[in-house]
């Protein structure tokens, strides 16, 4: 048995040295059974990937070209695997995405290819890779990162769409708003069914746990900007649709409550500092329609104003929306054809899609820009509760 | 400098799904 001789943090070189035969067992702990929510939690955010890196690195040392493919492969199957197993569960997904990205950035950093080297320190530049180059190993752990990207989508998709409907449209937070409903209709809903409805609290709670869980792995910032961005069109995607589809939601005090759940929505961007994420944006179709539920809809003047607003919003939307338009009063008229007509003409030479609904399933391309680590890795210790004993620092 | 020169030798790699049908075909074989 190796005796443990304790020493000095300099002394180490950053890797990790593990026999061949016990590389199954590696990934068996480190990867196949790890779990992120019991022992990961209190690991270093990226340590899984720091561990294999590091183990890379022992490899690349030892010039074994077939010790570093194998690793490298069964790194990439084993996490395959666990997202196969365990791919319906956000933390489990957002906790490899995190990993992944990690491990490629450090395949990047250590490269020793000038271009990933300039936030190195010289210590760090030491412990640049020796003899193999493995971008070709970069590429393909780039496309399992995309990947895991767009299977966490569709997880948050699935949690995120029971929600969206009642807590965006349906739940009515503003005090005095219930009592100006759209005449002649009745609620959809009984009084039993929505005292377990969504609100827009549960979304904001939703969003706010995805956030936390993604900070908690340590996510690159710039991929929890474009998750979040993603979120944000799935949310107004699926609540624009379901506004073009249902009368009982075009109405003034509808529109109201609409703007005021989308400056809550803002209000947790800025929140979170996510002003920046390109998420607000992707509001626009479904704030551009609020706002047509408002504005006044009979003169020329009128119709010029909403040709010029609604900008986000198709030809096929507008009108929709027009004519779903049910008045809150008797006071309130519906909206004319003529104006309706006035509206088609002035848009007539606007080249948008015929398109009525939002394409709710849209995925925004993903990108992992390069976010290379102040970490030395000379100073990463293994916590005994990863099972790695067989793995010693060099 | 302590910069060392950059690795030489280029592993390469099979794509995703090549690596994919290597441990399919991998389990398959095994009992």
């Amino acid at each position: 048995r190796p005796v443990n001789i304790p020493r000095k943090e300099k002394d180490f070189q950053g890797m990790l040295e593990y026999k061949k035969e016990d590389e199954p067992k590696l990934v068996k702990n480190l990867i196949l059974e790890l779990k992120p929510r019991g022992v990961a939690v209190n690991l270093i955010p990226g340590l899984p990937a720091y561990i294999l890196f590091m183990c890379v690195r022992h490899a690349d040392y030892l010039n074994d070209d077939q010790k570093v493919r194998s690793l490298l492969t069964s790194t990439i199957n084993s996490i395959k695997k666990v997202l196969k197993k365990r791919g319906d569960d956000f933390e489990t997904v957002s906790f490899w995405l995190s990993n992944t990205c990690r491990f490629l950035h450090c395949l990047k950093q250590y490269s020793g290819e000038e271009g990933f080297m300039k936030h190195n320190t010289s210590r760090q530049n030491e412990h640049c890779l020796t003899n193999f180059d493995l971008a070709e190993y970069r590429q393909v752990l780039s496309d399992l990162a995309i990947q895991i990207y767009q299977q966490l989508v569709r997880v948050l998709e699935n949690i995120l769409q029971p929600m969206i409907v009642s807590g965006m449209l349906e739940h009515e937070t503003i005090q005095g708003m219930s009592g100006v409903k759209p005449t002649g209709l009745r609620k959809r809903t009984s009084s039993i069914a929505d005292e377990g409805a969504y609100t827009l609290d549960s979304i904001l709670q939703q969003l706010g746990s995805f956030h936390s869980v993604m900070c908690q792995h340590g996510m690159d910032p710039e991929l929890i900007k474009q998750v979040v961005k993603q979120m944000f069109y799935i949310v107004g995607a699926i609540t624009l649709n379901n506004l073009l589809l249902r009368k009982d939601m075009c109405s003034w005090s509808k529109g109201m409550q609409i703007r005021y759940n989308v400056s809550q929505l803002e209000e947790w961007l800025r929140d979170k500092n996510l002003v920046n994420s390109g998420a607000k944006e992707t509001l626009e179709p479904l704030i551009q329609a609020a706002q047509l539920l408002q504005v006044k809809k009979k003169t020329d003047e009128d119709a010029e104003a909403i040709c010029s607003m609604c900008n986000a919003l198709t030809t096929a939307q507008i009108v929709k929306v027009l004519f779903l338009y049910t008045p809150v009063n008797e006071f309130e008229e519906r909206v004319s054809v003529s104006f309706i007509r006035t509206i088609q003409v002035r848009l007539r030479d606007r080249k948008d899609s015929p398109q009525l609904l939002m394409d709710a399933k849209h995925t925004f391309p993903v990108t992992f820009p390069f976010n290379p680590s102040s970490l030395a890795l000379e100073t990463i210790q293994i916590p005994t509760s990863l099972g790695l004993g067989f793995i010693s620092r060099v | 400098s302590t910069q060392r020169p950059r690795p030489r030798v280029l592993l390469k790699a099979p794509t995703l799904a090549e690596m994919e049908e290597m441990t399919t075909s991998e389990e398959e074989e095994s009992p």
